[in-house]
This record gives structure tokens, C-alpha cells and sequence, in this order.
């Protein structure tokens, strides 16, 4: 399973329509404190599944809409699309909110339930609470972990 | 079950005691499970120290921990990819050099995303993706392709 | 007192618009007290950003927001110095290079002391503390300085 | 009021007796990771009186004697002093810490109580609890502190 691209519109500060591809090897993403990189990082467990407000860094979902700016006045839906290809097949994720709190999500541009894309998504490595995430400043937390929970994340290994 | 458990353990601890030399020099690194058997300890020896409680070791000795424990998780059961957001900001340089060789190498069979404002991070990786907000308050993006 | 607090708080405000845009070109931030005159409100706008909760801000955007509000502070009463243990870690290399100018200029009352591993900040100091372990797990000086 | 020197002996990794002299201006602290930066800062906070452990990273007080490495056995002693001149007057501040837990303080070389290293730096900006004392992972809380623990800050500046 690869990641092929990443697409906003209107997820926090990326207003206008986005796409990221996913290049082999090591890409890095830079720019100025506050242009939006952590936001891409929110997108991508947003868009796998992610509830929890605390870790998307909002007090309630609907935050994650583009909320205006000097030249801008906010809008009413925030879109994510997540493109992988599996086996060759190509893998579609989409999650949509609206301003009304409306949350819907998409495979392969087909509506599903949160629990189809977990389901796509589990043992894949590739999901909400992938280890393989580290989100700014949460370096130091798989070194601080309890044994118990040390455990569980490698039981999530096998 | 508890057989694929300790197999698995196995695997990651062999890999720990592998990756935590590497990014301590003349350093080790090893899991035990605990007495109970119900959960995995953490024991590391940075080089020529004792063998201490986490809470003494300095800010970059447990990001350096944290990933050599990813790195065994990984190796383990690779993860198609992994995202990290500012991790060598704990890091002297010569720390960073020798985690972004394993990231290379890593790489051959794993996306690495790794957000960052080090100058050794960005010129050792293949792509760079440049963010702006020309526009204020709207993120703008532009790809830089290296090698 | 009350007057006292008054006096101090409208003190350290005006200091805080003026330093704020300083580390957010173009932006600005204000303090004010809440509606119950209990406690200190801070607000800040980015440049060309809405002024919204803390949370949503980026690691760096907090940083800055701090060292404002500390060098407001240290302006209504200065301290004999200051200490900061890798404040530069989240930072993009312009607004360290505006933190520094300002910190050269509160220098000139007060010793400041900061630990960092960026180059940028290193050569903008006066003087450099070494600090090696040579001998295994035992810390060692040396002073460089640079003037 | 400035500061002049420090002097670290037995203090965590600072085996050798150590002494640290404060220039004016810019002063940076540099070296590879665990090498004893944020021990130093440690050291300030430790000698000025500071009674939690979490702070200062230890589980209790005499884990912050120097507890032996490859070359070297454990010490049963930690001292820290810490010398300032105030309007031309040199005063030091001693605190000394043994293996069995004593725990002592000195104002010029004469045995104190914390109090009185407490009233000592009371109003002079340098104290345990002082804002511009920064330590490594903490530059977010003055950012982040709550309305009344900003007014309570904005209050001791007076
Ligand atoms: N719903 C929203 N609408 C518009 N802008 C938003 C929204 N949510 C967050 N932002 C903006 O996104 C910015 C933060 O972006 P982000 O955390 O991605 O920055 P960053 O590039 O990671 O910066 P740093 O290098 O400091 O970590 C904030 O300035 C915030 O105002
Ligand atoms: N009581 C002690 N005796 C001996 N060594 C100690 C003691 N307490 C802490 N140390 C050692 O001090 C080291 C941490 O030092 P410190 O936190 O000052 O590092 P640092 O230079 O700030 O590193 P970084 O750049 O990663 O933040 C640890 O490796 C720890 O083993
Ligand atoms: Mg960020
Ligand atoms: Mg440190």
C-alpha cells in the first residue's frame, strides 16, 4: 500500500483547493511558523477518522473549516481527499464537514460509514492512531510510555 | 495470542537492540517484560552512563529513544508510511546526521514525510515541498524536486 | 493594591502591542482584562489572520506569544537576567533573527543566557559556553568567547 | 543586581567541580545532547530553593547528586553556589545536599534557612519561581497560562 496524494479545500487554513503528491523516498515541508504545515498533518488523521478535538488542535469539529482572513470570508464545508493505491488498485478516502455539523465520508466517492474507512484502513499501518505519526511535540511520547501501553503497541504490531 | 505476542516481542526487541546503538553511539538499548508479564519495560544506557529513570535522561535522549523504538516497530511491520512534524528539533547535529541516514534507508520501503525548519534535514531529503501564505492567512503550496 | 495593579497591568499592555508586532510582522496583539476584572486576557492577530483561540494556533505562533508576553514583562521591570533553554527549537529562521535583534537589545540590561544547538543563535552571541562529556557520563566546559 | 558566577560540584553530571562565570550580553550554552545543558538550568533553579522534583527531573531530592558512570562511583555530596553582587556587595548562595537527604543553605559561607534565601531574592526577579527562567519544552505556557495566573504574573512584576 503507497500513498499516491492529498487533497484540501477549505480544511483549515488551505482555502483554496490543495493537492499533495507523495513522492518515493524522503520529502520534506517547510515555511514560516504558522503557513500550514501541521495543518496537512491534521488533515491526514482527520480524514482517517479522527473525533478527538484536542489532538486536530479545535474546541469542536466545524473549527477545522476555513474560518476566514483579511481578504476572505469563511466558508460553510472543509473536504479532504486521501488517494492510495493498493495491489494497483487505486483507494479513494474523503471526509466532509459541513458548517451545520453534517459529517460524511467517502470511499472511492461512494458514501460510507466511519466504520468502512476504519475497517479499509485497519492493519494496513495506515489509521488513526498509526505509530507512525508523531504530531509536533508529541516526541518524546512513545519513549514515555507506560509498560502497559507499550505493550498494546506492540501487540498492534503483529 | 500470547505465542504471536512474544514473537512479535521478540522481533521488535531484536531490532531495538539494533537501532538504539546506532543513534547512541557505543550506547544500548533493550525491552523486558515486567514482572507480571502484563506490560513492556524500557531500559537504555546512554554511552559510559548508568542506566537511569527516563525523567533524567535530557530532552534530545528521549526523542533519540522514541525513535529507536519507532524504527523497531517499523522494521517490524513496515507501515507504507511515516509522518513526522518537527522531530529534530531536539537534536544536535550530529545526532540528526545519523538518524536522517537510517530515515534514507528506511526510505527504500517507506514514505518519509518529515516537516521540519533544519537546514541538514531539508538537503537530505529527495523532494521538498515549499508552504507560503502569499495570501494572508491562506496556505499556498509549491514543490521543489532535489535529486 | 488595585491602583498599583492598574498602573502595572496598563504598563506591561503597552509593552505588549509594541513588542508583539515586532515577532509577528504586520500583526498585533493586546492584553485585557476580563469582564469579572479577575484575570488577564491575551488576543492576538497574526498578520492578515482572524484573531481566534490559542489552540488553533502553530507551535511557533505560541513561542512568539510567549517571548512577547516575557519581554513585556521584563521591560516593566527588568530582570538581572534571563534564561531559555532552546526557545529557538520551533522557530523559522526569520523570526529567530528578529528575536535575537531584540534580545541583543535587552542585553544591554540584563544577562542573557541561552542554550540552544541553532547555528543562527550561536553566532549572534557575545559569548559561547562549550559544554562536552570527554570523560564518559561527566560534564566538562570550555569558554569560547567571541566578541 | 547581577549575577557572577556559578559553581556546580557534584550536581548531576557535573562530577568535577564546575564554575561557570556570567559575561554581559549574549551568553550561549551549546553541546550535544545529554551532555549536562539543562542540568545547569537545573542547577540555577535547585540552589535558589526549588522543592519540587518534577521540575527539576528527579524522583527525589538526591537523585540530583551525581550517581556514578562508567569511570566513576557514585559521590555522596552535591553543591551548587551561586554568586551575585548587588550595588557593589558580592553575596553567594550555597545550597548542599548529602546522600542520606540533609539538605542545607548558606548566605555568605553562615548556615540559613530557605526562607532566608528566599527573602534574599524576594522582588529581585531572580527567584525559583522567576518568568524569565525558561525551561527545555516549557517556552508555550506563558502563551498558554489561564486569565488568572497571567494577572497573578502581571501582579509580582510590580
Ligand atoms: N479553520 C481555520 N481557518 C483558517 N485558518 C486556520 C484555521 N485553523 C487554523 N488556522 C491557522 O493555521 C495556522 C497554523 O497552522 P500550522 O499549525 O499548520 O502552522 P505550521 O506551519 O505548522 O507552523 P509552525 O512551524 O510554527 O509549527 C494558524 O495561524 C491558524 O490561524
Ligand atoms: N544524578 C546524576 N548523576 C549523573 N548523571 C546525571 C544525573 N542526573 C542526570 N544525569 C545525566 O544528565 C544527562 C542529561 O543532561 P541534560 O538534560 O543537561 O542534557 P542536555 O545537554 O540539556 O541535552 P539536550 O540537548 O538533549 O537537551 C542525562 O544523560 C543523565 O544521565
Ligand atoms: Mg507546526
Ligand atoms: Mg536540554
Amino acid at each position: 500500500m503507497k500513498l499516491s496524494s492529498l487533497e484540501l479545500f477549505g480544511f483549515k487554513s488551505f482555502y483554496n483547493r490543495t493537492v499533495f503528491r507523495f513522492s518515493d523516498g524522503v520529502t520534506t515541508l517547510v515555511g514560516p511558523n504558522g503557513c500550514g504545515k501541521s495543518n496537512i498533518v491534521d488533515a491526514i488523521v482527520w480524514v482517517l477518522g479522527e473525533r478527538g478535538t484536542k489532538s486536530l488542535r479545535v474546541k469542536e469539529m466545524g473549527d477545522v473549516i476555513f474560518h476566514g482572513s483579511n481578504g476572505r470570508k469563511p466558508v460553510n464545508l472543509a473536504e479532504v481527499t486521501l488517494s492510495l493505491t493498493d495491489d494497483g488498485q487505486d483507494i479513494s478516502i474523503k471526509r466532509r464537514i459541513y458548517r451545520d455539523g453534517i459529517n460524511e465520508y467517502y470511499i472511492n466517492g461512494e458514501i460510507v460509514r466511519l466504520k468502512d474507512v476504519q475497517d479499509l484502513t485497519m492493519g494496513t499501518g495506515i489509521g488513526v492512531n498509526s505509530y507512525a505519526i508523531i504530531e509536533q511535540g508529541n516526541i518524546e511520547y512513545l519513549a514515555q510510555m507506560k509498560p502497559v501501553e507499550r505493550r498494546t503497541v506492540i501487540e498492534e504490531t503483529s | 495470542s500470547k505465542e504471536l505476542f512474544l514473537e512479535t516481542f521478540s522481533r521488535v526487541n531484536d531490532a531495538f537492540q539494533r537501532f538504539a546503538p546506532m543513534l547512541f553511539k557505543g550506547g544500548k538499548g533493550m525491552l523486558a517484560l515486567d514482572a507480571e508479564g502484563q506490560g513492556v519495560e524500557l531500559y537504555i544506557q546512554p554511552p559510559g552512563k548508568k542506566v537511569v529513570r527516563m525523567e533524567l535522561l535530557s530532552g534530545g535522549e528521549k526523542a533519540l529513544i522514541s525513535l529507536s523504538f519507532l524504527l523497531s516497530l517499523m522494521e517490524t511491520k513496515p507501515s507504507p508510511f511515516t509522518l513526522m512534524d518537527e522531530i529534530d528539533a531536539p537534536l544536535d547535529d550530529a545526532n540528526l546526521v545519523s538518524l536522517l541516514k537510517i530515515m534514507q534507508e528506511i526510505s527504500k520501503q517507506t514514505q518519509v514525510v518529515l516537516i521540519t525548519h533544519n537546514r541538514i534535514t531539508m538537503e537530505s531529503s529527495n523532494t521538498i515541498y515549499g508552504i507560503t501564505m502569499e495570501e494572508e492567512g491562506i496556505s499556498k503550496t509549491i514543490a521543489i524536486k532535489l535529486a
